[in-house]
């Protein structure tokens, strides 16, 4: 497009050089290539239909398909110390905004294996995750609570005659509602369940819980799970619901890197109650870089648009202008490009102070936790609530057919504002946030 | 609050502008002049102004109520000085961070001019904080706008490659509007063919109900 190319010409900087900076240096940008012509290279992810016009249950098989491939060419693909980097990409290049019934394997029943487990579980465990013998989610939030999580209703109570756990919903608000990949994919979920044992309350702890029998698939006796149906995005994967009665599992199934319940029926304290924050202020740094990149794609698109897109003769016999070239244009799509840095770096500074945080933490020392914790929280609340917003200004800078799937806006925003409300409802994020402040 | 008001505050980085004084009058003074110091001291001021503010009416309704009560009836501000909390951190990293980019120095310049926007943007918006005690004269804040303008027309002729940095593929993109080409309108065409609806000229439901309908 001649306009476009105008455009190009025109800029007085290297755009690689930029380039650079934003991703972090010339090898990130090189590996991002490659990872790239290495997807685009496998038949299996030749794109046929969009995926805009597949039925829910096509996307869902699509997904699951692609989810196989993608896991299998991982090790060929992607740098495996960088699963969070070059991983998200690679499964973003392959999966978009769809998401797919391996995604919560990786994302969370993998770190919560590794980071939760005693030596003994993950002996037993990760070899199966990793083989993917076993297909995980992380099942946590409930149909009548969510970012709440001390007033969780699904319990846990040991039974030191059997050495088991009867994990049990006493009602329907208690119905595990929402993880991802938890309806039809997953044989396995940590569940998180109050635990009761001697006849005490000790709050939520996890549990890892088969779901599904290994051979046929079926849902085993006491246990109720399917999908919980369309939702505003992300339908290629099967979020679902999940009930208990009266289910029994065995007392090693309680992960016990920290809380531990003996045979008789003893529990044990944790070392240290803040550590958990860990890992919450580490999956929100993610998060804030993909929030920002879902607004640098929605900008990408109206920038580009607004150079293509022409619109009114001021001067007649002229021609029509390009539509970027009316101020009220560029106030609505300027400002959510310089959104999208001001969060990318954000999401990179958190993530390095996560990282300080936790070499002080394996010193037992938990003096930054709770203001990057607070940090996080409140960033994760402010980026997603903006991200969202800048997204609909982007539709909305390119007319008509920004409404269309073919803008890719609809999937953006669908995919984006689900941040508002996952990992912590936004309001109830900067809630905690005035907390710490007003103690500080 | 009642630590650093004493002075015996040990703060955390992220929260440390809690403990600095606050200031009468913003600095600012439209582009000419313009220091990241400039802007990220107007952030933190408004941020402690709210954070400050909120902490006092929390302690006169503590006297009278519990306390989760008292922390529910003033929810509505407890957010908003968590939101400036976030934004004085937001814009303080932004100038930090691109402080490091070893780059060309227009990619620097470009950069502060991104940043400047963001920021002034955000003022904009919430303009009554700023001009609250007259922090701001009604001169700062026409000024704000006028930068504002300024800024969208130094960063229009660059806008293309700065979202072309981004480094998008039309694999990852996946929209017909943002394609790298920017052949657009012959691809909406072909993207539209593919409906569903396409697969043959009459569709069944003519048949069984529009038809019938037009020849009763």
């Amino acid at each position: 497009n001649p306009d476009l190319t105008k455009e190009r010409k025109a800029a007085s900087f290297d755009v690689n050089q930029l380039s650079e900076f934003i991703h972090g240096g010339k090898e990130v940008l090189a590996r991002r290539k490659e990872i790239l012509e290495f997807v685009e290279s496998k038949p299996e992810f030749k794109q046929e239909t969009p995926i805009e016009f597949l039925s829910r249950e096509e996307r869902y098989e699509q997904q699951a398909k692609n989810a196989v491939a993608m896991t299998e060419y991982a090790t060929d693909a992607i740098d495996g110390s960088d699963f969070f980097g070059e991983g998200m990409y690679y499964q973003q290049l392959i999966m978009g905004r769809d998401l797919h019934a391996l995604s919560l394997h990786y994302v969370m029943f993998l770190p919560t294996i590794q980071n939760q487990t005693t030596e003994e579980q993950l002996d037993k465990w990760l070899g199966l995750v990793i083989t993917r013998g076993i297909a995980g989610t992380y099942a946590q939030t409930e149909l009548g609570h969510g970012t709440n999580l001390s007033q969780l209703e699904t319990t846990a109570t040991y039974d030191p005659k059997t050495e088991e756990f009867v994990i049990h919903s006493p009602k329907v608000s208690a119905a595990k509602w929402w993880p991802g990949a938890l309806g039809k994919s997953s044989t396995h979920a940590i569940v998180m369940a109050q635990l009761y044992t001697d006849g005490q309350k000790y709050g939520p702890h996890p549990f890892i819980v088969q779901i599904r029998d290994l051979e046929d698939h079926k849902p085993l006796k006491g246990i109720t799970v399917g999908d919980i149906g369309p939702k505003l995005g992300i339908n290629g994967s099967d979020n679902g619901f999940l009930l208990f009665n009266n289910y029994r599992i065995p007392r090693e199934n309680m992960l016990m890197r920290y809380s531990k319940v003996t045979k008789e029926g003893k529990y044990i304290h944790p070392k240290h109650q803040k550590l958990g924050y860990g890992s919450m202020v580490f999956v929100r740094s993610i998060m804030i870089r993909d929030q920002s990149l879902q607004l640098a794609a929605a900008s990408t698109i109206a920038t580009r648009y607004a150079a293509v897109r022409r619109q009114g003769e001021l001067v007649p016999g002229k021609g029509e202008v390009q539509i970027i070239d009316y101020r009220t244009q560029q106030l609505r799509i300027f400002p959510q490009i310089t959104k999208t840095l001001a969060f990318l770096f954000a999401a990179s500074e958190v993530r390095d102070l996560y990282l300080k945080v936790t070499e002080q933490l394996s010193d037992g020392n938990v003096e930054l936790l709770p203001e990057l914790h607070s940090l996080s929280s409140g960033l994760k609340s402010v980026v997603s609530w903006e991200v969202s917003q800048g997204i609909e200004q982007c539709r909305l800078a390119c007319g008509g057919h920004g409404y269309s799937q073919a803008s890719g806006f609809p999937e953006i925003y669908a995919y984006a504002v689900g941040g508002c409300t996952y990992e912590g409802e936004n309001i109830v994020m900067l809630l905690q946030v005035a907390r710490q402040l007003m103690k500080t | 609050v009642a630590k650093i008001k004493s002075g015996n505050a040990k703060l955390a980085q992220i929260d440390g502008y809690l403990k600095a004084f606050n200031v009468n009058r913003s600095s600012f003074n439209g582009l000419t002049g313009l220091t990241p110091q400039i802007l990220i001291q107007d952030f933190e001021q408004v941020a402690r102004i709210q954070v400050f503010g909120v902490y006092s009416r929390l302690a006169e309704l503590k006297r009278t109520l519990p306390e989760h009560e008292a922390f529910n009836k003033i929810s509505i501000d407890l957010c908003r000085a968590s939101r400036w909390h976030v934004k004085a951190y937001l814009v303080k990293n932004f100038f930090a961070y691109i402080s490091r980019c070893s780059g060309a120095e227009r990619v620097k310049q470009l950069l502060v001019e991104i940043a400047s926007l963001y920021a002034l943007d955000q003022i904009s918006a919430g303009l009554a904080h700023f001009l609250r005690n007259q922090y701001y004269s009604q001169s700062q804040a026409d000024q704000v706008k006028m930068s504002i303008e300024t800024l969208l027309e130094r960063l229009r002729p660059e806008a293309v490659a700065i979202v072309d940095a981004f480094d998008f593929s039309d694999r990852e993109l996946h929209s017909v509007l943002g394609r790298r080409d920017g052949n657009v309108y012959e691809n909406l065409l072909k993207w539209a063919q593919q409906s569903q609806l396409n697969k043959s000229d009459v569709l069944d439901a003519y048949h069984k109900h529009l038809g019938p309908m037009m020849k009763e």
